[in-house]
């Protein structure tokens, strides 16, 4: 339900992401980088192929201080399914998560609109 | 066509199935069920090299004849396998290259560490920080009491075993040669997958005693035509899982320990809300539900008791033990420790590397009071084993 574990990777990871940032005190591009090289080598190409397409949208989204759930919303691994409410492991946002969501829709739109 | 079907691709779709769906090694050119390529004995003993100079008997004849070797064989699920998450792969602060190391060696065994687990352990525990903790199992202190036993043991818990998966595959990739084979000591072990699930409706998906009696008898049934005479077989209860909640539940998770902001309860919430809870009955901040969670699998123990206390097999004998969590737990609390310590930090939901060690040597000593006709004589010719073989090859 909600996008089951694409979800909980996504937002697992999103939120790796967002904390290496704070621990190394960088931005999250740089914090996706360094992700991927703690990685074993097979994998470190595979990571960074992800972090291409992902990176403008995570960066934005943590620029904007969204929480990793609120992201992974944004970029469809998390979703409400119909008769279910919204899933998050993190803090809420202060506005709450249906209001963050709803925020977020016009940046889907957008993004739908230039084949995200 | 299904990618599968092309060639080339097909081999390496029929190794994942072999190994993720059938549970069988991988890689194994004889085909004698076990993974590692060994032309001698297909259970691995080196005691038939050569002979005897006094006797001019085998040394497995004058060694082992009469001692009562046995192999070690778990059925089971994860808990028997020994599902283990790095919690530092969850932890900002403790990402580096070395914790993802193994991360392939992890992932292909399915992110369990069958060589330290309870029931089958034999390795020293040289993973560095992504799994801590001592190494004790049945299989070694079956070992070090006859090192006739050597290398005789097999790891077959798989992840989300219950028992209709136990009877359709699992206990079928068991192997067993009747006639040449020494008896085994086989522990099934179902801790909880019968009534865990991910389910919102959780107590509708959990198996019912009728049908979880039909699969067990089967599974039985199965085992005393492949298991040579005079092996044993225990089977282990469902655990009472309402103490992960009552152990972990407003503990800090390790996704949130940079800023403490995730506890063990959100987590659970949230693995129920994407419906992909390994356990949404005693996962959950309802206690209601993990209290008929947990009255269901007492349910099914009742039926594991009925079932060794009125059926007889050919080949073996039965018996029926509660799995010991709970004493464990008392057990480390008395000594100063605490039950979370004992959980694993990732999922919150397995026993950890020092549960599995004190679960060895609690089920050990439950077995040597109550049933020691199942762990076999000690072995007067242990000392000349290990001055003739030593290591006996290792593992």
């Amino acid at each position: 339900a909600n996008g089951g574990t694409n979800c909980i990777v996504c937002t697992v990871l999103v939120g790796l992401v967002e904390q290496l940032a704070q621990v190394y005190n960088e931005g999250a591009v740089e914090a996706l980088e360094r992700f991927c090289s703690f990685l074993p080598e097979q994998l470190q190409a595979p990571c960074r192929a992800g972090a291409e397409i992902f990176a403008p949208y995570i960066a934005e989204a943590i620029y904007n201080k969204e929480t990793p759930d609120v992201v992974c919303h944004a970029i469809g691994f998390c979703k409400v399914d119909p008769g279910h409410k919204a899933c998050h492991i993190f803090p809420v946002p202060k506005e709450g998560m249906d209001a963050a969501l709803r925020r977020i829709q016009e940046v889907k739109k957008m993004r739908q609109g230039r084949e995200f | 066509t299904d990618i599968c079907d092309i060639p080339g691709i097909k081999e390496i779709c029929n190794i994942f199935d072999r190994a993720f769906s059938s549970h069988l090694p991988a890689d194994d050119l004889d085909k004698d069920g076990f993974s590692t390529m060994k032309l001698l004995d297909n259970d691995c003993l080196t005691l038939s090299q050569g002979l005897d100079s006094e006797t001019g008997l085998p040394y497995e004849e004058v060694l082992c004849n009469g001692t009562e070797p046995r192999g070690l064989i778990l059925l089971g699920d994860s808990i028997g396998a020994h599902f283990h998450l790095p919690p530092q792969w969850f932890e900002a602060k403790s990402l580096n290259p070395s914790v993802f190391k193994d991360l392939l060696f992890i992932l292909e065994n399915e992110i369990d560490w069958p060589e330290l687990s309870t029931a089958t352990g034999h390795v020293n525990n040289t993973f560095g920080e992504v799994i801590k903790g001592p190494v004790d199992s049945i299989y070694m202190r079956l070992r070090e009491r006859n090192r006739c036993n050597h290398r005789d043991y097999q790891n077959i818990g798989v992840n989300g075993g219950r028992s209709g998966s136990m009877n359709s595959t699992i206990v079928r990739s068991l192997v067993r040669n009747r006639m040449s084979d020494y008896p085994a000591l086989v522990n099934i072990e179902l801790v909880g997958n019968d009534v865990c699930n991910g389910h919102p409706d959780t107590l509708a998906h959990m198996t019912k005693p009728k049908e979880f009696r039909n699969n067990m008898l089967d599974t039985l049934q199965y085992l005393d035509e492949v298991l040579p005479e005079g092996s044993h077989v225990w089977v282990s209860g469902l655990a009472n899982g309402s103490l992960l909640y009552a152990n972990v539940h407003d503990r800090i998770h390790p996704l949130g320990s940079l800023r403490n902001d995730i506890t063990y309860t959100d987590f659970y919430n949230y693995m129920n809300c994407l419906e992909i809870s390994p356990c949404s009955g005693w996962l959950t901040d309802n206690s209601t539900l993990r209290y008929l969670t947990t009255k269901r699998a007492f349910e099914l123990n009742d039926v594991l008791r009925n079932i060794t206390a009125n059926s007889r097999y050919k080949n073996f004998d039965l018996y029926y033990q509660d799995v010991p969590i709970d004493e464990v737990i008392a057990e480390w609390e008395a000594q100063g420790g605490q039950g979370w310590q004992l959980i694993e930090p990732v999922d919150g939901f397995h026993i950890n590397q020092l549960a599995n060690a004190l679960g060895a040597a609690h089920i050990w000593e439950m077995l040597e009071k109550d049933h020691p006709n199942v762990l076999g004589k000690v072995n007067p010719n242990n000392d000349r084993i290990k001055q003739l073989f030593g290591d006996q090859g290792g593992y």
